[in-house]
């Protein structure tokens, strides 16, 4: 952070671009800007609203060499931008310089990957001295499939804002969505909707299960076609939504999750036996309800995630850990109460509300942000 | 001037404009740019180094006259910038 941290007291900062480099098309400098702010909000509690014709408080230009404040740019290459502290006046302001050559690609000087680093600066953060982090001050070609921020800057700017909280709306969303004991019938979400959110997702004899409210989506992750199924369709006892789920695939048993009890279903079968209580997998009596679940097959161990922290039951052992354990710890970059999550190929997929975290367990962290319906042919 | 003295030349250049960019370097005089271990230019091409993550050796090396030619964000790397 800059000296004396200075930062945002507010959550929801206003942005204008004054001005667009003809070296792109306007609308994929709106694109770029705005995708560079949604990466800052995913891992704080800030919101961004552009601001068409007002003052803002952060300021977007491209200009060449003097431009009205205390650092000329310097043409073609070296200083390719700067941006300033936040603050009243210049505070925030971000400035672009028009003697680069402005891509959307990899080629030349990447507008997303130069705004993201810009805007760390008008949100507070300084430079950073680890090579692999988006603070760094000088830049390098970027891989566009990972997830830019590296744990140095969610670290920097969660100093400073705090987590992803979970807002009221989402709560109020995530409450609908878990507790649907209203009588109303819920309406069957669109998958494509960018307010898509999920009870819980598991894998399903090779395919992937996504379930909300009374339904669920039943999509074969190298296949087009996405089959919409009411779950009471499935296994008629089971009450609609569904908390959270797993399966292992060596046993052929998928595991569902309502409140504080549990089934176990084979295909279309519910198993005998069940429902039985989660206690009976060795939680205490103050835990209620899963909010998520998923079986690590590498480790032989079955992750339970409730709120913000989480447990882990060891197949081989047959023992739960004695007391959970913070998320954030173990999976860095995943903060707070999560909807779902699943593991694909070496990847685990973590939903929380509209967003969907891709996780590499080997690198330890966040690869990718996708959207929730990353994986439906939207 | 032979090649390499010119480009020696030209390195001081690069390097000092950037130690004035970035790390606050104030040349006051000729003195300044004297290489000797501790001179003020060699004390700030260390503590560039050092920030940057290469090796510090306080000398212009190949590594160091790369990475100041990197494309960077025209923000200094210390502070002293208000």
């Amino acid at each position: 952070t800059f000296a004396g941290e200075p930062k945002w007291t507010k959550k929801v900062l206003t942005y204008r671009i004054l001005n667009y480099t003809p070296d792109l098309h306007p609308a994929d400098v709106n694109a770029a800007i705005k995708k560079a702010f949604n990466v800052w909000s995913s891992v704080t509690p800030l919101k961004f609203v552009k601001e068409e014709n007002d003052l803002a408080d952060i300021m977007i230009s491209f200009a060449v060499r003097g431009h009205n404040d205390f650092i000329p740019f310097d043409g073609p290459g070296g200083a390719v931008a700067h941006a300033y502290a936040p603050g009243t006046g210049f505070g925030g302001d971000a400035h672009f310089d028009e003697d680069e050559t402005w891509t959307i690609s990899t080629e030349g000087t990447n507008l997303f990957y130069v705004a993201l680093h810009e805007f760390g600066h008008s949100l507070g953060l300084f430079h950073s001295k680890d090579p692999e982090a988006l603070m760094y001050p000088i830049y390098r070609k970027f891989d566009p499939s990972v997830f830019p921020l590296h744990q140095d800057d969610i670290n920097g700017i969660q100093h400073l804002y705090g987590h992803t909280p979970i807002t009221y709306s989402d709560q109020r969303e995530s409450s609908e969505v878990k507790e649907p004991d209203e009588p109303k019938e819920p309406a069957l979400a669109d998958t494509c909707s960018p307010d898509l959110t999920f009870d819980a997702v598991t894998t399903f004899r090779g395919e992937i299960m996504f379930f909300k409210d009374k339904y669920f989506w039943r999509k074969h992750p190298s296949l087009r076609e996405v089959n919409v199924v009411l779950i009471s369709s499935f296994w008629p006892r089971l009450p609609p939504g569904v908390d959270a789920a797993y399966e292992v695939p060596e046993k052929d048993e998928t595991v569902l999750f309502k409140g504080n009890e549990f089934w176990v279903v084979r295909g279309d079968t519910i198993l005998p036996g069940y429902p039985q209580k989660i206690y009976a997998l060795g939680f205490p009596k103050d835990v209620t309800k899963i909010d998520a679940a998923f079986y690590n097959r590498n480790k032989g161990k079955i992750y339970f995630f409730i709120v913000d922290k989480f447990w882990s039951y060891n197949k081989r052992s047959q023992s739960m850990d004695r007391k959970p354990r913070q998320i954030r710890e173990a999976f860095p970059g995943i903060n707070g109460k999560i909807d779902a999550v699943f593991q694909h190929n070496d990847f685990f997929y973590f939903f929380h509300g509209r967003k969907q975290f891709e996780f590499d367990p080997g690198k330890k962290r966040v690869t990718r942000l996708l959207k929730t319906n990353f994986w439906f042919p939207c | 001037f032979p090649a390499d003295t010119r480009q020696k030349k030209e390195g001081i250049q690069l390097i000092q404009t950037y130690l004035e960019n970035y790390y606050n370097f104030k040349k006051d005089g000729e003195s300044d740019l004297i290489w000797k271990n501790n001179s003020p230019i060699t004390k700030k091409i260390k503590e560039m180094q050092d920030f940057l993550g290469l090796e510090v050796t306080g000398k212009l090396d190949s590594d160091t006259l790369d990475l100041i030619q990197q494309p960077r964000c025209g923000f200094p790397d210390i502070a002293g910038f208000s």
